[in-house]
């Protein structure tokens, strides 16, 4: 993008990162989850060099293409309730909302997997299902989107891509989602400890579409 | 930080030479999670002839920056000049920090290395 030359050194590098701001004040320190860590590791020219070439704009770890990968916590978790542990009946329904305001609009998902933590009182998740929703301005859940079954003892990961967002279109601002537990056997219901969305994106600008074989 | 001894002119034939980028430098080191910084380099030195040739292993030279050293060599006060020393072949780079959001992001960009320099 041609945009009016920056007056100092570290805004031109910013700017030629594609990056309009430096994150303003000191980013709340948070753990780097492993699988960004894994990430950014499968990345280093150092590793490649060791013998398995990188695909520029490629994300080999997760198959698709992209040059920009976001781990986005819940931003809802601390303000939602602790929910009382339920032994009968239906268990509780969450939303979790993520913040996708940092995402340009010319970037493009090509992958965006919801990672739920639940913690159930005696780990027998047998049977339970989760459905997705957009959750509507209207408070109250759209159409289910997906069914995942919960995994025993593993984080749920659930793709959503194609799903509640829109491949191939600009990402919305913030990402709302209506979630709800059915069936199974456990005589209580398990609780929802960490949500968070990983979203690979491919910016054009900063990927050329390869160039045909001469 | 540029390799010790650059200085003012160009000196010797046109080669990569050190250049760490350092993201502390320029303030960046509470958002930017890794690398710290990393050796982008950059390409100095002479394009004359016979260095406008290419060197052993090294890029293949494009016949335009032959035939310019060959003109400069001939009249080196008149013409275009001598061809420039500029990269050759780059690599990418990665880096991981936190965004304005706390989210962590991990951004790929291409072309950020200078691993071999060429007369063009």
């Amino acid at each position: 993008a041609r945009a009016p030359a920056p007056s100092d050194p570290a805004s031109a590098l910013l700017q030629a990162l594609g990056l309009h701001e430096a994150p303003q004040g000191v980013p709340t320190l948070r753990p780097v989850p492993p699988v960004m860590w894994r990430l950014f590791r499968r990345r280093d020219p150092q590793e490649a060099r060791a013998g398995y070439p990188l695909r520029p704009c490629h994300v080999e770890e997760l198959g698709v293409a992209g040059n920009i990968v976001r781990h986005i916590p819940d931003s809802g978790v601390l303000s939602r309730p602790l929910e009382p542990a339920r032994t009968s009946g239906p268990c509780p329904k969450w939303t979790v909302a993520f913040d996708l305001s940092g995402v340009e609009p010319a970037e493009r998902p090509t992958r965006a997997r919801l990672e739920l933590r639940l913690e159930a009182a005696n780990e027998d998740t047998r049977g339970w299902e989760l459905s997705v929703a957009l959750w509507a301005e209207a408070e109250h859940p759209g159409p289910e989107l997906l069914r995942v079954p919960v995994p025993p003892g593993l984080p749920l990961r659930a793709d959503l891509l194609g799903a509640a967002v829109a491949a191939n279109a600009s990402v919305p601002r913030t990402l709302r989602l209506a979630l709800a537990l059915h069936g199974g056997a456990a005589t209580a219901c398990p609780r929802l400890a960490e949500a968070s969305l990983l979203l690979v994106t491919l910016d054009p600008r900063l990927c050329p579409p390869p160039r045909s074989r001469r | 930080h540029t390799e010790p001894g650059v200085g003012g002119g160009p000196g010797g034939t046109c080669r990569t030479r050190r250049l760490h980028v350092s993201f502390r430098e320029v303030g960046w080191h509470r958002w930017v999670i890794a690398p710290r910084g990393f050796l982008a380099n950059f390409c100095q030195g002479a394009c004359t002839l016979p260095e406008a040739l290419p060197g052993p292993g090294g890029p293949p030279a494009l016949n335009h920056a032959v035939l310019r050293a060959l003109m400069h060599a001939a009249a080196p006060t008149a013409g275009a000049g001598p061809p420039c020393c500029v990269p050759a072949r780059l690599s990418p780079i990665s880096v991981l920090f936190f965004d304005n959001s706390d989210n962590v992001v991990l951004r790929h960009y291409e072309d950020m290395v200078v691993d071999e320099c060429g007369c063009r």
